[in-house]
């Protein structure tokens, strides 16, 4: 019987383009095997088996008819008639007859599943918290500009060597010092603004000069003129450039400054601008001897083009790099300074230097256009350009109105906040200042003062008191 | 003043502006080379002004003090969202600086000029102590006419300040010198 049952198989497996227990192998329902196990036994129910299979043998050799034939006899057209069929070897179930061992595969899948998803969820937060607080992997553009081409190159070299945007405003400014030593160096101060596109976030970094301990208004007023050295302020450019570095650095303070450095080792060419300067203080007498050795060499003053070389500011630069900004402040350095300034009638001290401090602070901003403005707050007149783009921001200025009114607006308005920049100051040394600060870049002060420059034909009077901004002969 | 603008691939915006005061600041100069600032000049002085103008209190020299400043790094982002325009600025000149970057800002924020041009076009400088309107070189003649016409004192001169900017549109940086500077230089990475 097997070996008969084994040729059934054969035959139909010979001339069925489907593979046969696909056909067979339609899951057994739990009465069926209920069955098997119990009242009717093996025996009867594999006799039953083998009447479907001998029943299916015998069909058409059509594979296409003998498949729809065969699914009619296995599938009852509904359940009603299911019931009814006494002789049918299917029978009603109330049971999902998946509900079983399937339910095993199930599981796994689900576990699959979750795997997956959990893993996608993964690498999709890793790759948006790389995106948002990674270094970037997209080495897109960069640009620095500066007063002298050199510094430019020197930044942009910096930016190539991986060096943070800071890191190339630091390179570039030092470089400023050495090439227009007419306009900034180690000897003054400044200001800086930095700003995080992605954080949106901004700091001034401010190393402005401070009036020294000992300064007094009366012997200033007297004698500035003759006594040079009484309008030195306590430099803050080497402190300040330092304070940057540490919190936006990312190549070494040495190594930023060694190219600075190199720059005044190497030699470079004279600038327009720098000619012009020395051109313009030929006459005075009041520069001192080591100033005329290197910008009037044997009288004559350098000329644009001309090649020179500042081996001095490349020794000191050297010196900051390696002994850090102490050097310049607690060190040598400081005592060279001090002794100068003492020989020329002033009055810095030892002192004046340990207690210098940068200032970090928050820009003062406005919203123009639909930008947002950024600039210094007091004693920088950060506060003013803020009110000057409040005022002009009601204006209608379009290309459509008459050039005479824009000419008016805008004259009048620069009238208005140079008038209220002059009232500024250190807001260390005066409360006040925060206070007429807020209340000049108000939306509402804007207002007022737009109605004052629209109601009075040009050109007005000054609808605002002002201070003197000059001193001196300047 | 020096300037050093720097828009940097980490999406930083840095704008430094430093100064001796006057060109060579005090004129004095140490045997390592530092040439030391006359940064003083920037207090109010009393009885120092020959004009109607007093001397501001609130500038007046005290010992630690930082004096008033037109030192004036600029920086503009768009107000909502990261795109759109950012910008970097700075001037030289004293106050004319503030005047120059204010021109400089409507010319590109409110005539939506591109940079370099807004740079190059004229700019106007109001001295308020003595009522006479500076103009640079650029500045269009039938302007001058149209305020010597209304007895507007005008005093023309070669340059009121010079600016440098920066500016980037969405991933396209590019610096731009003041063209009316000889030496200066903006340079791109690509």
């Amino acid at each position: 019987a097997a070996e008969k049952e084994a040729s059934q198989q054969s035959s139909l497996g010979a001339y069925s383009p489907v593979d046969y227990m696909s056909i067979t192998s339609f899951p057994r329902l739990p009465e069926e095997e209920a069955a098997v196990a119990g009242g009717g036994g093996s025996e009867s129910c594999l006799r039953s088996r083998k009447e479907e299979d001998a029943f299916l043998g015998e069909q058409e050799t059509d594979p296409d008819s003998f498949l729809k034939s065969a699914r009619l006899q296995r599938l009852p057209s509904s359940s009603s008639e299911m019931g009814s069929q006494d002789g049918s070897p299917l029978q009603e179930t109330t049971k999902d007859p998946f509900s079983g061992d399937c339910s095993c595969r199930q599981d796994g899948l689900t576990v699959i599943i979750t795997a997956c998803l959990t893993f996608a969820t993964g690498v999709t937060v890793a790759l948006i918290m790389q995106i948002y607080f990674g270094d970037p992997q997209i080495f897109h553009q960069g640009a620095v500009v500066t007063d002298a081409a050199r510094c430019t190159a020197l930044g942009i070299e910096v930016l190539n060597k991986q060096g943070s945007s800071v890191d190339a405003a630091i390179a570039s400014a030092l470089c400023s010092g050495i090439l227009n030593p007419h306009t900034a160096g180690l000897g003054g101060g400044g200001v800086m603004l930095v700003h995080d596109i992605r954080k949106n976030e901004s700091r001034v970094i401010d190393f402005q000069e401070t009036a020294p301990f000992n300064i007094q208004e009366e012997g200033l007023r007297k004698a500035w003129e003759t006594k040079p050295g009484l309008l030195v302020g306590v430099p803050g450019m080497a402190k300040g450039l330092h304070e940057a570095h540490l919190s936006y650095g990312r190549l070494p303070w040495r190594q930023l400054l060694g190219l600075a450095a190199d720059v005044a080792q190497d030699g470079f060419n004279v600038t327009h601008d720098l000619a012009m300067a020395i051109k313009d203080v030929k006459e005075q007498h009041n520069y001192s001897d080591r100033f005329k050795e290197i910008f009037l060499p044997d009288g004559q003053p350098l000329l644009p083009g001309m090649f020179m070389r500042r081996p001095d500011l490349a020794a000191l630069l050297h010196l900051l790099g390696s002994g850090g900004v102490s050097a310049f402040y607690s060190g040598n350095v400081t005592q060279e300074i001090i002794s100068e300034v003492l020989k020329y009638g002033g009055t810095l001290s030892e002192e004046d230097f340990s207690n210098y401090t940068v200032l970090v602070d928050n820009p003062v901003h406005t919203i123009y256009q639909g930008h947002l403005v950024l600039s210094p707050s007091p004693p920088h007149v950060g506060p003013a350009l803020i009110t000057a783009l409040n005022i002009l921001e009601g204006f209608n200025i379009t290309s459509q109105v008459a050039r005479d009114n824009i000419l008016h607006w805008i004259t009048e308005t620069l009238k208005v906040v140079l008038a209220l920049a002059s009232s500024l100051g250190d807001p260390f040394y005066n409360a006040s200042i925060s206070h007429s600060v807020e209340d000049m870049m108000s939306k509402s002060k804007a207002n007022f003062l737009r109605q004052q420059i629209d109601s009075q034909p040009y050109p007005s009077e000054l609808h605002i008191p002002h201070f003197s901004m000059e001193s001196g002969p300047s | 003043a020096s300037q050093v603008l720097v828009m940097g691939p980490d999406d930083y915006i840095v704008a430094v502006v430093s100064s001796l005061n006057r060109p060579f600041g005090s004129g004095i100069m140490t045997p390592s080379g530092i040439l030391l600032n006359s940064q003083m000049l920037d207090f109010s002085w009393m009885n120092e002004t020959e004009d109607h103008s007093s001397p501001s209190l609130m500038n007046s020299i005290q010992p630690g003090k930082r004096p008033l400043s037109f030192l004036l790094p600029t920086v503009v982002r768009p107000s909502e969202g990261m795109c759109g325009t950012y910008l970097c600025l700075g001037a030289n000149g004293g106050d004319k600086a503030l005047s120059s970057i204010t021109q400089v800002l409507v010319n590109v924020l409110t005539y939506n000029k591109n940079l370099s041009e807004s740079l190059s076009l004229g700019r106007l400088h109001p001295q308020i102590q003595s009522n006479i309107l500076e103009v640079d070189s650029e500045f269009p003649e039938e302007d001058i006419n149209y305020f010597t016409s209304i007895g507007q004192q005008v005093n023309k001169v070669e340059v009121l300040s010079l600016v440098h900017g920066a500016r980037r549109t969405n991933n396209f940086i590019i610096g731009v010198k003041d063209p009316r500077s000889m030496d200066a230089a903006g340079a791109t990475i690509l």
